[in-house]
């Protein structure tokens, strides 16, 4: 494990939040301000009511907008410039949507179950039109217990660059400065959650979050090839053109 | 390369 000093971590953790709060989509401010609207059982009706096909188009093109910001986090992470293009490409691919959903608890409400969508706050029947109910299910359980670690804005920036750093992707070419990256994320992390004087079991429920988030990943790419054996042209020519590049 | 146009682009672009 490298040696890094304490000014080091402070370094890095100041670095990361930076890139997280300019990266975030959404600032604190602006989700205080969003009226916490629930759609009306009318909105409901008409997004169970669109083709399927209309509702995956949407869904891709909110996930492709989310992704956008997470690219742009990565490129802020200290060194993740300085990995070769192949190694910065794997990390994307594998890494960006389980950002995402890492994210999505900043824009999730436990109470209603509900999270922010297309202007107003979306729970699960408002998905239902896409045929992937035990998904969807799945992804607002994960960002409710996301939500009831009520991370903070920098422990939340570090464990999104963590995530990202993941050194057990597939195709790295250079896995062993990945690793080193990912090691400092990890030490920084706990920096933080020590400074911010969180109990022992925090750093051990995210590691659990990390596998939760590669099974909700591999069943997204699963439910995307299934919805593109029925419909392969709806996903050619309508699916926003990064997205198809990164679950194609 | 060709086959991640856009993920290349947008990690070209500028960060500012």
């Amino acid at each position: 494990s490298p040696t890094v000093s304490l000014a080091e971590l402070d370094h890095l953790v100041q670095i990361i939040s930076k890139s997280h709060l300019e990266t975030c989509q959404y600032l604190r401010e602006e989700l205080q301000q969003m009226s916490r609207q629930n759609f009306q059982q009318d909105e409901v009706e008409s997004y169970q009511s669109k083709p399927r096909e209309a509702m995956w188009q949407l869904c891709a093109v909110k996930i492709t907008e989310a992704i956008q910001y997470v690219v742009e986090f990565a490129k802020r992470i200290d060194g993740f410039m300085d990995l070769c293009q192949n190694d910065q490409i794997v990390l994307l691919k594998a890494g960006s949507l389980e950002v995402v959903f890492v994210r999505m608890c900043r824009v999730f409400d436990s109470q209603s179950n509900s999270v922010y969508f297309d202007g107003k706050f979306a729970g699960p029947d408002v998905f239902k039109g896409l045929g992937c109910d035990d998904l969807i299910s799945s992804v607002f359980d994960f960002a409710k217990s996301m939500c009831s670690l009520h991370l903070t804005e920098d422990e939340l920036a570090l464990f999104s660059a963590f995530v990202l750093l993941s050194a057990d992707r597939s195709w790295l070419q250079e896995k062993l400065q990945v690793e080193k990256l990912q090691q400092k994320t990890q030490l920084a992390l706990q920096h933080v959650l020590q400074k911010n004087q969180r109990e022992h079991g925090v750093l051990s429920k995210l590691r659990c979050k990390v596998s939760a988030l590669r099974s909700l990943c591999s069943r997204h790419t699963e439910k995307l090839s299934a919805f593109r054996a029925v419909y392969p042209d709806i996903v050619q020519t309508h699916f926003p053109p990064l997205y198809k590049e990164l679950f194609g | 390369k060709e086959k991640h146009k856009i993920l290349h682009q947008l990690l070209q672009n500028s960060t500012s």
